[in-house]
């Protein structure tokens, strides 16, 4: 799951 | 993005402003950890190496560029400013970057989700920042006075840590396949060091008094 790792927090 | 995500980021930049405010209104940083702010550096560094590659929102690009520029801002105004640099507090802050940045870099080899290189100084930056308040926390308990910035300082902080929580629980329930077991648990980790600070914050708050720390 590719967007699992889309860190989108800061 | 949700109201606790949005208010956590919002707390945090508050504490880095107060704690600016203070080292440029004041000209002072006394009771200031330099070891916690040039480990704050180290995090932000490490966890913003994706800031040209991967683009999410202005909004994070922004808010990556303030947090990265207002650490090193931090650190250089402690060490290089030439009245700043007089009241930082030397034999108190005595804390070892090292002690602190290895086991948190092994760990961060061991357990990520994934062994890219980025990936894994994205995962040391987010154990790194959970212990990086330390240096902070013990500076204030061997400081007889915190003054009323610096506790305000803290106090933000772990506001922005508690909100972080917040938006993950919200999350989780609001979106499919929301797990981040790493995030979590360091984040976890993170807040609970503040526990005891805010328990003496809310303690001096309520009745009126002088926040001090117990040795």
């Amino acid at each position: 799951d590719e967007g699992k790792l889309d860190h989108d927090e800061l | 993005m949700n109201i606790f995500r949005f208010s956590g980021d919002m707390t945090h930049l508050m504490s880095v402003l107060v704690l600016l405010l203070k080292i440029h209104t004041i000209k002072s940083c006394a009771g200031i950890s330099l070891k916690t702010q040039e480990l704050y550096a180290l995090v932000f560094l490490a966890r913003y190496l994706d800031i040209v590659t991967n683009f999410i929102s202005l909004y994070n690009t922004i808010m990556k560029l303030i947090f990265l520029g207002s650490s090193f801002m931090i650190v250089w105004y402690i060490r290089r400013h030439r009245i700043v640099r007089r009241s930082y507090d030397k034999e108190h802050d005595t804390f070892r970057h090292l002690f602190l940045v290895l086991p948190c870099f092994i760990l961060a080899l061991l357990i990520n989700e994934r062994s890219a290189f980025k990936e894994i100084m994205w995962t040391f930056s987010l154990y790194l920042e959970a212990v990086a308040i330390l240096p902070q926390l013990v500076l204030l308990q061997r400081t007889k006075n915190i003054d009323n910035l610096t506790g305000q300082y803290v106090f933000f902080l772990g506001a922005y840590r508690a909100l972080y929580i917040c938006n993950w629980i919200y999350r989780y329930f609001t979106e499919p396949h929301y797990v981040h077991w790493i995030t979590w648990i360091s984040g976890l980790v993170q807040t609970l060091l503040y526990a005891d600070f805010f328990y003496y914050y809310f303690n001096s708050w309520k009745n009126n008094v002088k926040l001090q720390l117990p040795a």
